[in-house]
């Protein structure tokens, strides 16, 4: 799997990843599909914008601080503006 | 910092704020005081001043409420998301909304009232999220302070005073 060995489609971390970065970074619609592809620097990139902005590495990739950090509780205003 | 984009703010000095219902998690008491102190943080490092009024449309109201609420973001049950609030304007801008599915508490266990109030207040009165971890207005909830002794970063102070000038005294 292109964004992280560990993760496959349909898991629970990709449905949060997927649910957050719609929420909260503006992943639109056309963007969610991606995540059924083969393709995912669309995906990769608005990850390390969230990363960059949460003050993470910039890995790309759901590694385990950036998912300890979207289970955790926040500001339901998105960090991106709409 | 960062502003909301047109850096929208509040054309005046004195702001208005109701409290239109109350969280069962809490004496209406503790919400009315943890209101108070979180708009005060604000006003001690601006001109702004608030006061609270009991009926009719305030700049500023405040509700709890559970899932879908009369917004386009309905809340998601306990957990992620705690509340939101708009940026300064009319009608529902300016207005803060509490998810009531969470625990709203004082102290360290469950979601402080105080603190999460402090930061939906910073969007009512045009802070957007900052990327500073130390900063009230970072995104993500820590209790990282006792809220008798909270003060606002740097960061918080720039971000309100590039809007509003800093306080008189």
């Amino acid at each position: 799997y292109p964004l992280h060995g560990a993760v496959t489609q349909g898991h629970p971390s990709m449905d949060l990843a997927q649910q957050y970065l719609e929420k909260y970074y503006n992943l639109k619609k056309n963007e969610k599909q991606i995540f059924k592809r083969k393709d995912s620097s669309p995906v990769v990139k608005k990850i390390q914008e969230m990363q960059k902005f949460l003050g993470l590495e910039m890995t790309g990739k759901l590694d385990s601080n950036t998912m300890e950090l979207m289970h955790k509780p926040r500001c339901g205003v998105p960090d991106v503006g709409g | 910092f960062s502003t909301f984009p047109g850096s929208p703010k509040w054309r005046k000095s004195h702001i208005t704020y109701r409290i239109v219902n109350y969280t069962p998690d809490l004496p209406r008491q503790s919400v009315d005081s943890a209101i108070e102190k979180a708009l005060k943080i604000w006003e001690e490092v601006t001109p702004l001043t608030f006061s609270r009024i009991f009926e009719g449309e305030a700049d500023i109201m405040i509700s709890f409420a559970v899932g879908e609420h009369g917004d386009f973001y309905p809340f998601d049950g306990p957990g992620q998301s705690l509340a939101h609030a708009y940026p300064p304007g009319p009608g529902f801008y300016g207005d803060v909304h509490f998810d009531d599915d969470e625990k709203w508490t004082l102290g360290p266990s469950g979601t402080n009232l105080f603190l999460v109030a402090a930061h939906e207040l910073g969007h009512s009165l045009g802070l957007f999220h900052s990327n500073n971890k130390e900063s009230l207005m970072y995104p993500v909830y820590r209790f990282s302070t006792s809220p008798a002794n909270f003060h606002l970063s740097h960061d918080d102070i720039e971000g309100i005073q590039s809007l509003y000038a800093p306080s008189p005294s």
